[in-house]
């Protein structure tokens, strides 16, 4: 997944 | 990956394990809400579902299953374990004021509607308001033990953070969430008063109480 779809923050 | 999510991770694992010490060393929930503990238990699951769906990184899925594991630890000791010392009297927030607007207001603002995305908005919503049954308690009560205001203060300090983790992002990256972003500026606006009482007061050396 691109770092920039938000998701990879918890 | 910068340095203020970084922190800002850090912190909130902090603020977890904080006050799962605190319950487990004293034996005691007392003064603290269970509500909050039960929204937040709520915010991890309904946001952390995509577990099941896409992997991001090793860090990623073991701070999200932390973070999991430690919220239902944390209201099993609050309602099973230590029930005799919840302080269910002071907790009387009534917490469907916040899930049924937070739950409407998700279907209706959202990035895209389908179940995951309605779920991770409501999670992002439902977790800037998750403190307020925990301020409103200890404004009901008066005061709060220290260690339980060093637990807020690393919860609080941990959306403050990711504010700047946002703007680095946006400058550096041009990456920015607009729910997240709004939802992160109340969220870190709920503590500000908070933030204040900790500076004056227990970083003084003082123990958080507030005029009768």
């Amino acid at each position: 997944k691109e770092e920039t779809d938000g998701k990879d923050e918890l | 990956m910068n340095i203020f999510r970084l922190t800002g991770d850090l912190s909130h694992l902090a603020a977890i394990i904080i006050l799962l010490l605190k319950i487990w060393k004293s034996r005691s929930c007392a003064g603290i809400s269970g509500k909050s503990q039960i929204l937040f238990a709520l915010v991890f699951t309904t946001r952390y579902l995509d577990l099941f769906t896409s992997f991001i990184s090793l860090y990623n899925t073991c701070m999200k299953l932390i973070y999991i594991g430690c919220a239902y630890a944390t209201v099993y000791l609050i309602y099973a374990k230590f029930r005799a010392t919840y302080d269910g009297n002071h907790d009387s927030f009534r917490v469907e004021f916040l899930v049924v607007p937070v739950g409407g207001l998700s279907v209706l603002i959202n990035h895209d509607f389908s179940p995951l995305e309605i779920l991770w908005t409501f999670s992002i919503y439902l977790e800037s308001v998750a403190i307020l049954p925990q301020l409103f308690m200890i404004s009901k009560t008066g005061e709060a033990e220290t260690i339980t205001t060093h637990y807020l203060f690393c919860l609080g300090l941990y959306r403050a953070l990711y504010l700047f983790n946002w703007i680095w992002r946006f400058y550096f990256e041009g990456f920015f969430d607009m729910i997240a972003i709004v939802a992160g500026v109340v969220q870190t606006v709920l503590y500000c008063d908070f933030f204040y009482l900790y500076v004056t007061k227990v970083l003084k050396g003082k123990k958080l109480s507030l005029p009768a």
